[in-house]
């Protein structure tokens, strides 16, 4: 599914340069449920923005189902990010003056689905995350833990076949944190999506095929997790 | 050094009223290191925001060294923000447009301290927080986990004797959350500050006093920890 093929990312501030990516090899197949884990600062949303196509490396390639994506057009990227896969930000990313359910719904909205059904799609959603009786809320008036919960659920409106997560439980206490890791290892296993979950917490771990760990933008070791 | 009595705190959005805290009775020592810990969405920020005098109770009363905090002019309102008490947002609250060491120094401009000793202080605080390298950078410039410490930083900037914590390390892989607590009890315990960390996380409750459990608004449980 994606290849990175000795990626760097540099970023430049003034006279200064940074490497927070150090040549990246690493395979993602179809239907995996990966976890990339490491330290603060270690690179891991600077990786989940190549992957997600959301940004370019460096120098090295990056590449979705064999193509490069240097190489494609603003189209086709527009798809990947609007239909392929689902975006979990560390930082949320809900837009301010939506509420509840049209911030679930946006992804749909970008795709012109039905209205009717987009609505249906983001109340049940909004219930697998126990939000139903928030939907009118502005992100200002919901909990940092219930923010997380609405980046979520707007990740699954359009049922995409890639999940790409960072630190998608950093504000949920371990109850909240656990019954959507269920939902997400739940996914992966009954419609076969793929899930890459970034994030410094081991607990996250559990129900991941591979464990690549990253530290200093390198990748440290890949742990193969042996599985029934 | 704080008390709230029944406090009460009603959102309203529109015809629906929503009570985010039912009734809180809590009492805080000076010197206590005390740790609020419930799930997501039980009331801890909106606590955090009345013991911090951010915000007022809709019923019920808030003292701080036993005034009513609804009584107080701004003036006095501006010194306890701004000289006793440090903050750690559960969302940072860093200046987009500031830089690191900036940002840090900012509790320090407020107060007129002298430029030289606030940046001297400023980086003793960065390197406490291994950010003695990311000085120049933006907050757009740094990883959450990195943010998260620049608040951690800034919250001491004034060497207050209050630090108000609101999920302090939820960004931070466990060995350098570890750290940060580890250098918080020690705050407590040598210079005898007033520690109240909210958290969703009963891994932060290490050091703690005494732990108020949280839940739906209310106070389920307060549990005191025998330490010698
Ligand atoms: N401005 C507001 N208007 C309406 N409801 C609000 C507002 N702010 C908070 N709430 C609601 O109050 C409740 C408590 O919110 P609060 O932010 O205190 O929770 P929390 O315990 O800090 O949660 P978390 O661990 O997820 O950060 C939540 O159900 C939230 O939806
Ligand atoms: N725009 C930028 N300019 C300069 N340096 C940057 C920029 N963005 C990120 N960095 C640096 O790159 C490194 C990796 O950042 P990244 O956000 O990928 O880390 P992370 O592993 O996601 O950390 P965390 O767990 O704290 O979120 C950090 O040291 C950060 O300071
Ligand atoms: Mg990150
Ligand atoms: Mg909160």
């Amino acid at each position: 599914l994606m290849r990175l093929t000795d990626v760097w990312k540099i970023y430049k501030m003034g006279e200064v340069e940074f490497a927070a990516l150090k040549g990246i090899d690493l395979e993602i197949m179809h239907g995996e449920f990966v976890v990339i884990l490491g330290p603060s600062g270690s690179g891991k949303s600077t990786m989940m923005n190549l992957l997600g196509c959301l940004d370019l490396p460096s120098k090295g390639v990056v590449e979705l189902n064999n193509k490069d994506i240097a190489k494609m057009k603003e189209s086709e990227l527009a798809q990947i990010r609007g239909q392929l896969i689902g975006f979990i930000f560390q930082t949320f990313n809900l837009l301010p003056t939506l509420n509840t359910i049209e911030n679930v719904m946006l992804p749909l909205e970008f795709q012109e689905a039905d209205p009717d059904e987009s609505w249906k799609r983001a109340e049940e959603l909004l219930d697998v995350v126990s939000l139903g009786n928030k939907k009118y809320n502005l992100p200002s008036q919901l909990s940092g833990g219930q923010r997380q919960r609405v980046a979520i659920a707007r990740s699954l409106a359009v049922d995409p076949k890639v999940i790409l997560a960072d630190e998608p439980t950093g504000n949920l206490d371990s109850e909240t944190g656990n019954y959507i890791l269920e939902f997400l290892d739940d996914l992966h296993r009954r419609e076969g999506k793929t899930i890459i979950m970034i994030t410094h917490d081991p607990e996250l771990t559990k129900y991941a095929d591979r464990v690549v760990h990253i530290k200093d933008g390198m990748v440290d070791n890949i742990e193969i997790i042996k599985r029934e």
